[in-house]
């Protein structure tokens, strides 16, 4: 089993959803989270002085899924989040040693 | 052959009515159902998944799913049920069981068509799709079981579902053939005798979606009745996997007391494009079975 | 060491908490999630028509500890974390090369 | 390629991340979480009566790296998060065994 973490950009969640649920992933946890990286945050005005705020809103989602899958997976992610622009963000794979289904017992594969 | 189609279009009606009215009480326990419904007897939808009154669940589709695939070819192919199920599951289903959603994908990513054994498959999920095999294969008992556990083993490999599914085939079979109770009683009981983890007496202690907790509730429900209604209300205020228990309840009695023994109001209330196609199967599948007949 | 992720539904937080405390873990971070799964979201009314909110908000559960530990951890989150109820969550197990406690530098099992 | 997650005290955000920056490493995720360990939470007035809030808020940052980096990039975090008080947080490494930058399709160090 992999876990795939994919920082995104917020508005792509949908699609990159869609994308999974055609090939089979129908599971995901998604958080909201900070990006900093090359791509610049936007100038705010507070308290009438302008500052740069130096993160991004991004999305990461996790979904755990079958060593397998790894490939189409990552591949369809890639298609639905990718717009060319810098920020489109990243795909890191990390091993599971173990998945549980909390409501049944269920391992593994059985698990997801 | 009146008889034979009143009694087949008994069993699909029955159901896709068994499937639509446990599915409002789904996962619910029977004190749960008692407290919050009373007897939970008509047809109003809502349930953990929020369905309009009369609406069908993967229970329904996937038998319509697997119907579709063998008219198509005029045989069990599958690799063409497994494209049917894709196209199913492809357009959002109300919802998908978590080991026919893992068959689906394995098939999606390698192409093959037969799940490996294991333990973790002796859920409901391939014994309910199969009345379309059962009805094509009214003729030709060798083809009924290879077809049974070909479908079946797409996404449950186990030999409780496997058994089960068989059984309840062999019963459907012999109740539309107009053999009556005492001859699915002969079916049921065999299964007993073979596996005795099937007995359901005093009762059933659970009606789970376990393959061996769901057969236990619809042969105590089925057998324990004398109407399609009287059964159907016993079978899905046990709560549990009440979809899937009624579906199965609602096929057997809809066999035994044929279509017109379903009350109306519940019929009513399925939608016109489920009774339609479910008519159009029927009658496909019977003239299927009688080109096969040995 | 190893970490142990688990999604669970948020009113479950504390009985987790307590599940874990029991057996010595009392070291966790936790994070607010949404999941995406074969549980139902709920329907919202918005501008007069109903739409179904699609994801469900979860907790999820990070803790290190030692692998002779995960057994008896994942036994006390799913008996503390089960309904038996669609949704109930999951537990992951993944594995960590290294832990190191900020304040005084201990390192990996002295870490947590 | 390794990740590290680093959860430490929110005010210590900026700190972290310039030190970091420093070394080389401009790119990270940051997420908001909660934090409960030895560190007890504050104590707060609601409806007249006093309760404990058991849980401090925390930044979880993750940065993925080359395995080489790890030594310097957990030093650099520890010298900017410790203050030495209790609370100060954990840093844990875990493997990565691919990662993949959206926006290019660049793999592993070429995707940092
Ligand atoms: N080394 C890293 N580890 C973890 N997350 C990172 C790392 N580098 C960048 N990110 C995440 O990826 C997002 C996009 O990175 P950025 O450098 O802006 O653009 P791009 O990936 O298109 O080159 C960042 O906002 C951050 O959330
Ligand atoms: N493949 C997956 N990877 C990561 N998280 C998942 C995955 N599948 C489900 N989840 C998480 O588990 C939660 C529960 O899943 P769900 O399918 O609704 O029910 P259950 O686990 O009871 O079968 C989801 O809301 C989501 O947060
Ligand atoms: N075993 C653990 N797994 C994951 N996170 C932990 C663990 N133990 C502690 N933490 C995180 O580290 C933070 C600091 O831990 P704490 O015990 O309060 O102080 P210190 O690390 O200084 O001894 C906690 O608030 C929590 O976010
Ligand atoms: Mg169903
Ligand atoms: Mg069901």
């Amino acid at each position: 089993l992999c876990k795939i973490e994919a920082v995104i950009k917020p508005f792509k969640l949908e699609e990159v959803k869609e994308a999974l649920t055609e090939i089979g992933i129908a599971g995901l946890t998604v958080a909201e989270v900070k990006g900093f990286g090359r791509q610049k945050g936007h100038t705010e005005i507070y308290r009438g002085s302008e500052y740069t705020v130096d993160f991004l809103p991004k999305v990461k989602i996790e979904v755990v899924l079958e060593e397998e899958l790894v490939p189409k997976a990552t591949e369809a992610i890639i298609k639905a989040a990718r717009t060319g622009k810098i920020g489109d963000g990243k795909i890191f794979v990390i091993p599971v040693t173990e998945a549980i289904r909390i409501r049944t017992g269920e391992r593994n594969e059985h698990a997801i | 052959r009146e008889g034979r189609r009143a009694r087949a279009l008994g069993a699909y009606l029955g159901f896709a009515v068994g499937d639509a009215l446990g599915a409002t009480v789904e996962f619910l326990s029977a004190e749960e159902i008692a407290e919050s419904y009373g007897v939970h007897r008509r047809m109003i939808g809502g349930g953990w998944l929020g369905l309009k009154p009369g609406q069908v669940t993967d229970d329904t589709e996937m038998c319509l799913a697997v119907g579709r695939a063998i008219l198509a070819l005029g045989r069990f192919d599958p690799c063409s049920m497994a494209e049917e199920l894709v196209r199913w599951y492809r357009g959002r289903p109300v919802d998908v069981g978590a080991t026919c959603l893992q068959g689906i994908r394995r098939y999606l990513t390698d192409g093959s068509l037969d799940a490996l054994p294991s333990r973790w498959h002796g859920g409901n999920g391939a014994c309910l799709r199969n009345l379309p095999v059962i009805l094509a294969t009214l003729g030709d008992e060798e083809a009924f079981g290879r077809w049974t556990i070909g479908q079946c083993h797409f996404t449950h490999n186990h030999r409780f579902s496997d058994a089960g599914t068989l059984a309840l085939g062999e019963m459907v079979r012999s109740l539309v053939g107009g053999e009556g109770i005492s001859g699915a009683r002969a079916a049921a009981d065999r299964l007993i005798a073979r596996h005795p983890v099937f007995a359901f007496d005093p009762h059933p202690a659970s009606s789970s979606g376990y393959v061996v907790d769901t057969i236990q509730t619809v042969f105590f429900t089925f057998f324990g009745s004398d109407s399609f209604a009287s059964c159907l209300i016993a079978t899905v205020n046990r709560g549990g996997d009440a979809d899937s228990t009624g579906a199965l309840a609602g096929m057997l009695a809809g066999a035994t007391y044929t279509a017109e023994g379903i009350p109306r109001g519940w019929l009513r209330k399925l939608s016109a494009k489920v009774v339609n196609e479910i008519e159009s199967q029927v009658d496909g599948l019977l003239a299927l079975a009688d080109t096969r007949k040995r």
